[in-house]
């Protein structure tokens, strides 16, 4: 099966920390902490070139980089596509009707003041694809 | 007057990853 892989950032970018101001695709403003599922399922509708995608966790574990870094596999989509994403233990994904979930959600507090849950294996987490434009 | 400093404003969708699975057609 076809596998990619890709490498986030040695640093978090600055939109994950608390009160930091995000646009949804109708130009509403909110704060991160307060998104919830639905905003970026109607965002994705309104946009023309990007759709969402359920990335289902398969496995996580410590990198061999560093072990301040973990390895998430992913299943992407109808099709399954095996992705493997390197990423700072506290960097936080979005977790269909959950919220913001990460490998070490108390990191993630500490460094972002952000809001998080333990990621896990079997979380279905938003992610995002092309549309095909025909 | 001091006029209030501009807050940045992050697009919806940079905080969402992208994963981009291989597709064969």
């Amino acid at each position: 099966s076809p596998q990619s892989s890709t490498v986030a950032p040695p640093s978090l970018p600055p939109y994950f920390i608390k009160g930091s101001i995000i646009q949804l695709a109708d130009g509403e403003l909110k704060r991160v902490e307060d998104l919830k599922t639905e905003d970026f399922i109607q965002s994705a509708e309104i946009s023309s070139e990007l759709k969402i995608d359920s990335s289902t966790v398969e496995r996580i574990e410590g990198s061999h980089t560093s072990p301040n870094f973990a390895v998430v596999q992913f299943s992407v989509g109808e099709h399954r596509a095996q992705v493997s994403v390197e990423v700072l233990v506290e960097y936080p994904f979005f977790v269909f009707g959950q919220g913001w979930s990460s490998c070490c959600p108390d990191r993630t507090t500490q460094l972002l003041e952000l809001p998080c849950t333990k990621l896990s294996v079997g979380d279905v987490c938003i992610s995002l694809t092309l549309k095909n434009l025909r | 007057n001091v006029e209030p400093r501009s807050v940045p404003v992050f697009p919806w969708h940079s905080l969402v990853p992208f994963l981009a699975p291989t597709q064969s057609d």
